[in-house]
């Protein structure tokens, strides 16, 4: 499969997890 | 829905800003590029809060950022 993972992925109604690492 | 201000923005904690942020942006991005809309939104959620919401105020702005983010996608996927 695929290992792109970037970038991260906005789903609507979803917690925003994008940035959670800084 | 009422417009998102700096002020709302303000009073929510730091991850959340950029959920209320995303909720925005998610479905104007989704009317220009529908497949990749989640992925435009991940990108253009680094982007400084302060600038997001300029661009949710100018359809300009938010249109040459999806465009520019379309190309880095793009470009990182060849």
């Amino acid at each position: 499969g695929s290992s792109i993972s970037w970038p991260p992925e906005f789903h609507p109604g979803v917690p925003w997890k994008g940035l959670q690492n800084i | 829905q009422e417009p998102l201000t700096s002020s709302m923005l303000a009073a929510a904690p730091p991850q959340e800003q950029k959920q209320l942020l995303g909720e925005r942006l998610y479905p104007l991005i989704h009317s220009m590029h529908s497949a990749l809309a989640g992925k435009i939104t991940g990108m253009l959620l680094e982007i400084d809060n302060s600038e997001l919401l300029h661009m949710l105020e100018s359809p300009e702005s938010l249109h040459a950022k999806v465009e520019e983010a379309v190309a880095v996608l793009q470009a990182h996927q060849a």
